[in-house]
Formats: structure tokens, C-alpha cells, sequence
């Protein structure tokens, strides 16, 4: 569907991007933890969106779930609050940003 | 107003009340400290209620905020997730609940 394609190509057009709810703690967070890292993002807030209930049926389809936040990364799902936040505590996150030329 | 009686004799009712909504991850973390106390509470559900939005605009003049979870212990107001959350790990929560007599 038309729709489904306009969300693959936001997923490939941006490093990261967040699906979100405007007025969602959960959502506020993983935002935070990409603020902390100085990392720019895309967010897409769910609840602003007149087609907001069908982008997130589309993301179901797509992700095996339906709840916010839901964060892709290098064109990938990486899950929700929990797993953003796990990988920003073991320091994964980070490893997906930053490029370290070896010596 | 008939709907912020009926709020004041729900908080004047129950040891525990939560105001809540029940998509949200933080109102969910509310109840779960409870439900470790092992300590019964009413919730009301927000988003489930036809007059939902009257009863936090209510709430807010009650309390100087309208975000949820809000809650009450004994009548009184003791805060959102964070207040809730900060109080369980300090152990002063469990205060509120647990009588030990004197020797
Ligand atoms: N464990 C998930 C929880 C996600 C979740 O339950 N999100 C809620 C909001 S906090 C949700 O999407 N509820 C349904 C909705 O808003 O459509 C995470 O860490 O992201
Ligand atoms: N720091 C507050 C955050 C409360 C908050 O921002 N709640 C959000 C939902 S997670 C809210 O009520 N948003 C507006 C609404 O749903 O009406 C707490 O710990 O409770
Ligand atoms: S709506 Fe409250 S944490 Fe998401």
C-alpha cells in the first residue's frame, strides 16, 4: 500500500527513527536516551497523524508489535523503550553510531 | 460539581487510588508497586471513561497537574509514577501501608 511504502522509506531515509506518542512518558525516554548521545532522529508522533492508527497497524505488520515507542535504526527494528534503553546501559547503542578507525 | 464530589468521596473510599489510563506503560509500573505490596487499590481508567477528560481536568485543579498515573494514598495525593516509584525504593511507601505496634 501506498502508506506502507511512504513508512519503508522513512525507516531507509533516516539513521534513526522513533514512533511515537506525543503526550507518552515511554516515548519522551527513548527520545532522551538519542538527545543524550547527540544523535539526530526522525520522529513520527502517532497520536498528530490523521493516519496515525493505520501507520501503527502497518508497524504490527511489520514488527510483530503495535505499542510506542518503536525505533528503527539503520533501517532495522530495534524494539521499544526496554531494549533502547538496555542497549544505551551495555553501551550498544553507542557502537551503532559511532565509527572507530582502527590504528 | 456533582463529578468532583463524586472524585473526592472515591479518594475518601480507598486506601489507594490510581488514576490511570490503561495503555500506559507508567500507569502500568504504578499498579505493579502495589501489586508488589501486595496492597489493594482502585483504579479508575481514564481513556475507558466517558467522562475521562472532565475527571483530569478535575484532578488538575485538585492537584496542580493532569498527568497520569495520579495517585492518592489515604486521601491524599502523593504524585505521579516518579513520586510512587521513589518512595517504594526509599521504603517510605511501605510505611504508609504496614502498622507495627510498639514494645
Ligand atoms: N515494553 C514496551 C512497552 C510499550 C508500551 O506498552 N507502550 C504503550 C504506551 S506506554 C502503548 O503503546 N500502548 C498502546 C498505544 O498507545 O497504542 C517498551 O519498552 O516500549
Ligand atoms: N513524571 C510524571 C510523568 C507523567 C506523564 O507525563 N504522563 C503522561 C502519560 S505517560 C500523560 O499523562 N500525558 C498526558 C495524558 O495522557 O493525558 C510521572 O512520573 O507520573
Ligand atoms: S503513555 Fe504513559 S508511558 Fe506511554
Amino acid at each position: 500500500s501506498p502508506l506502507a511504502q511512504e513508512i519503508k522509506q522513512t525507516i531507509a531515509d533516516h539513521k534513526v527513527v522513533i514512533y511515537s506518542k506525543t503526550y507518552c512518558s515511554y516515548c519522551t525516554r527513548a527520545k532522551g536516551i538519542f538527545d543524550q548521545l547527540n544523535t539526530p532522529y526522525k520522529k513520527v508522533e502517532l497520536n498528530k497523524l490523521s493516519d496515525g492508527d493505520q501507520i501503527q497497524e502497518i508497524l504490527s505488520n511489520m514488527t510483530g508489535g503495535s505499542t510506542v515507542p518503536r525505533v528503527f535504526i539503520n533501517g532495522k527494528f530495534v524494539g521499544g523503550c526496554s531494549e533502547t534503553a538496555s542497549l544505551y546501559k551495555s553501551g550498544k547503542l553507542q557502537d551503532m553510531f559511532y565509527v572507530v578507525k582502527d590504528c
